[in-house]
């Protein structure tokens, strides 16, 4: 399968709804500092069930988008990333997270509200294992990844198993 | 337990050679470096440490502490690629791996990842190195539109321009 | 004691803003970002935490955390750059800090380093980018030389070529 | 003052005694990676007195050359790094530390022994002050400048009041 396209809605430094994308087979994401290309890779990180502490962010809400200039500004209610995933039998699939008004998570499966647990195995159906996380590379954590101890290997190479 | 654990641990402990190979190599160096893994426990493996070994080229055996920083990034790029290449998720997300590169190894790496990239296989690799990104088939390209105080998108395809 | 910390506390905090302006100034932010320091416990500020806050161009206060790798690069020079004008050492070494700056700050923190460089002042300097060594007025290059497998040191001066 | 030159001797990847300088004000350190630029900087730190922890060598003798590509060839029995640094009075001091045979530091002023306190202390009339470190910013180390505890970025400025 393959990733054809995100749309975040008040997402972290995403004012309003964007769609980013096509992805290519390579795609390259650029642009200067503070733009908000972490930003994106924290959407995915999001959209794909893991959990904020991961995203820089200690509590949901603060991934819903603020304007810095306005501090009085109120923030948007909701905030949503969709990731737009094409299966190898050419079926199309919109897994959805949502930050709701009250501040938790919830999950949707082609716009249909669903149980994190059915959100996770519908992944993992396509190989996606969040809880490895083995297709995320943060910024600043390569190298680590070189020197880490042989009991984090095992249990990354568990994870994947 | 053990044979979901030795599947996965003996896949990538076939690759991982191959591909840091395949990252080392240069006209000064045509084999490129060595990598490898070992078992601290072989009986029961997901108990203990998998240890994770590399040289790179002409280099005799050393603590992966006395590499230096792009050598280091090569290493873990390669263990990486070689555990994402087995039960591979379709996409691999990678911010700011190029950062301790040098040009030729910023080169060997896109030239990597341009290799495997596929219909099956997307990677999405954000980068400030155009030694990097001008081998990318598409870009995208964020900026902050300060009036609105918001990241902002422009997507460009450069498939077609250099081929 | 206290008058002694005190001492380097209001120097340094007294140099953090103006720094850091000069780091963050640009066409789009002709006035540059803020930074302050405080003290947690101004009785003895020895004995508990300095607190140092950035503010990027035309952006709220926000925790160190959330603010970008190269935001944060830009505001740890600042800061190093403030506390090294209290009792300067004569000299500064850095190895690769600008790892995660884009072409534009790279240019400024090498001209804020170039006219600061001075006789009693001298920066040392490692880096991968050429944007960025090519601000410098001596180049010392370090190769290896596989042969003899070391180490080995060329020296070009470049002052005089642009200026 | 300035630091003029710095003269290794096996030190590290450093094969026999090799000059590196003169250094000007503002002076770029470049090369591929693998080259031993991190490795000059370690020996700056290791001649003004830095413990071995921070030289990424867990011990004084892994500091000493060694010929990769030929683990029989024994190693050097010393090895030394020194810093030729003109005071703004125009007088030169040479700073030496070495690697003995028997895998401990020995000082040098201007090629006389000293003991470890008065070495430190001179370098401390020219405002070097090795214990704070704050003239050395290591590979990898300068976005955690920014992130520091408040009572890490406190016992800094104490170090160097
Ligand atoms: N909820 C939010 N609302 C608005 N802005 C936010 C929010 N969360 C984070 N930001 C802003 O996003 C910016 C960080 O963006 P990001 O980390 O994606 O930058 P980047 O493009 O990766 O930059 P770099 O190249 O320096 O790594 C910060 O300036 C931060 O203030
Ligand atoms: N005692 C020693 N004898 C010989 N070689 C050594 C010794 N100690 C370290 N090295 C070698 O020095 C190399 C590291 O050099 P260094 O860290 O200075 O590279 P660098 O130029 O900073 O590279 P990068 O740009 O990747 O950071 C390693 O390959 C290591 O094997
Ligand atoms: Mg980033
Ligand atoms: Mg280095």
């Amino acid at each position: 399968g393959r990733l054809v396209q995100l749309e975040v809605v008040n997402f972290k430094s995403y004012n309003g709804r964007q769609v980013i994308g096509p992805f290519d087979h390579f795609t390259s994401v650029i642009g200067p500092n503070g733009a908000g290309k972490s930003n994106l890779m924290d959407a995915v990180s999001f959209v794909l069930g893991i959990q904020s502490a991961h995203l820089r962010s200690a509590r949901l809400r603060d991934l819903v988008y603020a304007n810095e200039r306005d501090p009085n500004e109120e923030r948007p209610s909701e905030a949503s990333v969709t990731a737009v995933y094409e299966k190898s039998d050419g079926a199309v699939l919109r897994f959805s997270r949502i930050i709701t008004a009250t501040g938790s998570s919830e999950y949707r499966i082609n716009n249909k509200s669903v149980a994190f647990s059915l959100y996770n195995s519908t992944l993992e159906a396509e190989n996606i294992l969040i809880k490895a996380r083995n297709f995320l590379v943060f910024q600043g954590d390569v190298e680590a990844v070189a020197s880490q101890s042989p009991k984090d290997l095992t249990r990354l190479i568990e994870q994947i198993s | 337990r053990f044979k979901k654990f030795n599947n996965a641990f003996e896949h990538i402990s076939g690759k991982i050679d191959q591909i840091y190979k395949e990252l080392t190599k240069s006209k000064t160096f045509p084999l490129g470096g060595n990598a490898y893994l070992t078992l601290e426990d072989s009986e029961e493996p997901y108990l203990d440490g998998v240890k994770f070994h590399t040289m790179p080229p002409m280099k005799r055996f050393r603590d992966m502490e006395q590499l230096s920083g792009g050598e280091k990034t090569v290493a873990a790029l390669a263990l990486l690629f070689a555990i994402h290449s087995y039960r591979p998720a379709p996409f691999f997300v990678l911010d700011e791996v190029d950062a301790a590169l040098d040009n030729a190894n910023v080169a060997k790496v896109a030239n990597y990842i341009r290799s495997r990239a596929s219909d099956e296989f997307q990677f999405i690799v954000i980068s400030l190195k155009s030694t990097f990104y001008e081998r990318a088939q598409a870009l995208v390209g964020i900026y902050k539109d300060q009036d609105e105080n918001s990241s902002r998108v422009l997507t460009l395809r450069l498939e077609g321009l250099e081929d």
